[in-house]
Formats: C-alpha cells, sequence, structure tokens
C-alpha cells in the first residue's frame, strides 16, 4: 500500500547536511503490520514522515495506493491523509485549546461527518483507551500517558486504512502499553487496516509481522 | 533528602476533582536511587512535580534538605530549584529558540558561572550524551530522542544534589536508554548524587536502590 523508490531526505544546517534518510526502497503490503526500529536520530521520524505524506523527499518517491504522492499538490495530500492515513506524531502534537474529546472529533468534522455521530465516535474511541472521564479534560490537565492516548485515538477517527505510529507507547507503563499494542494487532487482523509502528517497545515490536531497521538513515538488510 | 508529610494534591475541574496524589507520605535518603512506577494517570509526574518544588501540594507538607518548602516565596523556590535539582520533564520543555547547547548553558548563566566555563561545561555534556555534532541545532531540527537527551543534559548543568527524571528514557531505544541508565547509576554512585526517575524502563528501574509504586494516587505498600 506505501512504496517507497530511493527515497532521500537530507537537511541543510550549518556547514554540514544532515543525510537523515539515503537511498531507501521498500514495499509495504496491504494489511501487514511492521514494526521500525533503530537507534534515537537514526531516521525512524523522518521515514514515517514522508510515509505519511507530511513531508517531502529531498529525492526519490513515495507511492500512497498506487500514486505518485510528488505529483499532488499540499492540498491533495492534506486530503488524501484526512481520508487514509491515521498518523500518531512522537510529540502527539494534540491542539491546547480544545478538549480531548474535540481533538477527537476534529478530524472527523473536517471529513464531514454529523455532529451526533462523531461525538459517538469520540466517546466510543476514549472508552476504548480507558479515557471516557477525562473527555472535557485539555490537554494541559492530562498525564503524558493520557495525551498519547488520546493522539492515539484522534488517529483512529476516520478509520483510516493505514495507521502510522511514531512510539505510541512511549510515555505509558508496561500494562497501558499492552494494551495499546493488543488493539493495533486487532484493527490490523480484524479490519484489515495496514500498521506502521515505529518503537522501541518490545512487547509492540513482537507483534509485527515483519521488523525492519535503521541505522544512520540507511535500511538495515 | 526529600520527605514528604501526608501529601496531597487535588485537581478541581468540571463536577468532579481529581485527587492526582492522596495522603502520601516517604522520605527518600540522600544518596538513594529510587524509581517511581505506576500506570499512566496514577500520579507519577504529580509526585515528582511537588518532591521538584514546581507545584505547591493542596495540603500536607514537603520538606527538601531539612526545610519546610511551603514557607518559601516563588522565587526562593526558583533559587533552591536552579541551585540543587536537576529536573528533567515527561515533555522536555526545552526552549525554541535557543539552540541546543543554549538551552544546556541557560540554567548555568542563571546561576552566574562564567562563560567560557558555562560552554566547555555545556559540550563535555553534549559529548557525554552522543550529541555533540548537534550542538547547534534547534530543538525542531532534533528527533525525539535527541531533545529527551538535551533535557537530561541540562539537567545536569549546575551540577544538582538531586535528579528527579519524568520518564527519561521514554523516547530511546533500549540502546542509548541503556547509556542513560549506566549513566544516572554512575552519578548516583559516585557523586553521591540523590537520582529518583519516573519510569517504565525494566532497565532503568533495574537500576535502582529502591522501586515504590503509585496505583490512583497513592503509595502502594
Ligand atoms: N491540571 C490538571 N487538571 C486536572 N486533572 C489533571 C491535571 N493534571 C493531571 N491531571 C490528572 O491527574 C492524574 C495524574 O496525573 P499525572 O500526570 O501525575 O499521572 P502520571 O502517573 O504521571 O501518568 P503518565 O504515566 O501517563 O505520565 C491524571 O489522571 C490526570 O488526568
Ligand atoms: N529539521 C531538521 N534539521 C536538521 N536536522 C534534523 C532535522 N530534523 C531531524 N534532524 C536530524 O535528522 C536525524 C534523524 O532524525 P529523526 O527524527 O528521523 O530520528 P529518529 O530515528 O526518529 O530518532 P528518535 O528515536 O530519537 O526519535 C537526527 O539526527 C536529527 O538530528
Ligand atoms: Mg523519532
Ligand atoms: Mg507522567
Amino acid at each position: 500500500i506505501i512504496e517507497t523508490e530511493n527515497l532521500s531526505k537530507t537537511y541543510k544546517i550549518g556547514p554540514n547536511p544532515v543525510h537523515a534518510i539515503r537511498d531507501l526502497s521498500l514495499s509495504i503490503p496491504r494489511g501487514a503490520f511492521w514494526a521500525i526500529e533503530g537507534s534515537s536520530g537514526s531516521g525512524k521520524s523522518t521515514l514515517l514522515n514522508m510515509l505519511g505524506c507530511i513531508d517531502r523527499p529531498s529525492s526519490g518517491k513515495v507511492i500512497f495506493d498506487g500514486e505518485d504522492v510528488s505529483k499532488k499538490s499540499d492540498s491533495m495530500l492534506t486530503r488524501l491523509r484526512l481520508m487514509n492515513i491515521g498518523f500518531v506524531f512522537q510529540q502527539f502534537y494534540l491542539i491546547p485549546t480544545l478538549k480531548a474529546i474535540e481533538n477527537i472529533t476534529l478530524p472527523m468534522k473536517e471529513a464531514g461527518i454529523g455532529r451526533s455521530k462523531r461525538r459517538d465516535r469520540a466517546l466510543e474511541l476514549l472508552e476504548m483507551m480507558g479515557l471516557r472521564k477525562r473527555a472535557n479534560h485539555h490537554p494541559n490537565q492530562l498525564s503524558g500517558g493520557e495525551q498519547q492516548r488520546v493522539a492515539i485515538a484522534r488517529a483512529l477517527a476516520n478509520n483510516p486504512k493505514v495507521i502510522l505510529a511514531d512510539e505510541p507507547t512511549g510515555e505509558l507503563d508496561s500494562g497501558t502499553g499492552g494494551k495499546i499494542a493488543e488493539l493495533l494487532a486487532m484493527l490490523n487482523k480484524e479490519k484489515g487496516i495496514t500498521v506502521v509502528v515505529v518503537t522501541h517497545d518490545r512487547a509492540m515490536a513482537s507483534r509485527a509481522s515483519r521488523r525492519i531497521s535503521l541505522t544512520d538513515g540507511r535500511l538495515d538488510a
């Protein structure tokens, strides 16, 4: 469902550019559950952001669902992401002025879902995350792990084809993290959702059908 | 070095207050290395913020180095923290407009350390964290785990008596996380620094001389 060809991303900063991703080619089959591992700074978030059409490569291609992403305008990519991709950011990026439940309904509102339907779905997702009682808290009234779970719920809101999650259990104790791993495995198995998780959580990685790892921007053999 | 007596913290939000910490008494000996564990939302960050004199309790006392913290003004607490406590926040709170090296020199500047001495110390800390090459990156030009390591370096800048670290390896792969655990254990053993870590990382927790855990704001027996 997502392919890359000779993908590269270089950041120009000061005298020495940072080659965050170098000449990376991969092909993620529909319905797969992949874990991406690698040291801090090895390029995992940079890769995931390009797979999720959030960042554009410096060179090479990303092909999403058979279409070359570089041919699309920014507004087309925004639409593609809204309807197809559920992204969990490493730093959550919840909207501080919105309550937890509103952070979750926002993408549904943008997708044209009606008010009462999106409220029901948001409450159902909060319940799934064990956060029903925190629906009206703002992000700064939530613990780190609660914010992370709201970010996960938001990613699931529009029933995406693909979930791309960047360290989704980084702030969670093993019990809560285990439940998230179980949930993603269930969505993958029962709904055929393609899941790609950047993780250093062994319980999560062990759920994957394939584990790949990065070293200095390259895919390990 | 830090004691609490019947410590409680309640957040008033909506109709039902959140009793984040309830009637908690503990006594952390000088030179200890404690790990605080517990489920997401159990009160760990709330507790650590009160131990670090960042938040004031709703009731009960915090006694830091023999002194009742409630008797101190906000500016006295700011000074106490600057000179005695190295705090690693769960969400880092790096200053986005400052480069990595400047984030680390800032607390030294506030403590009156001279320019060349604090630059040397910051470079030494960056080297310790494997981030020498990232000295001039701003936080948004760093990976999640690199930001976390800059936050750790900043906490160590003024050679604190006490290090309070909230999930310091949450964003780190096990290799890098292991090095941080090793570093904290070394500072504890060789320099007698008291270390209290909120963590769900087993490698880190196993370094502790004592492991305590929270459930719903209370200390487990
Ligand atoms: N400002 C606030 N207003 C209302 N409730 C709050 C506020 N801050 C935290 N809480 C609630 O207090 C409880 C404890 O929060 P705390 O951040 O201490 O948890 P934690 O153990 O650190 O969790 P995590 O492991 O997820 O970081 C949580 O259930 C949270 O929703
Ligand atoms: N905007 C930027 N400008 C310059 N360098 C950057 C920028 N963003 C990231 N980098 C660098 O690119 C490298 C890869 O970053 P990336 O965020 O992909 O790593 P990562 O594998 O996700 O790491 P972590 O496990 O710590 O989250 C890092 O060394 C980082 O310093
Ligand atoms: Mg990352
Ligand atoms: Mg916390």
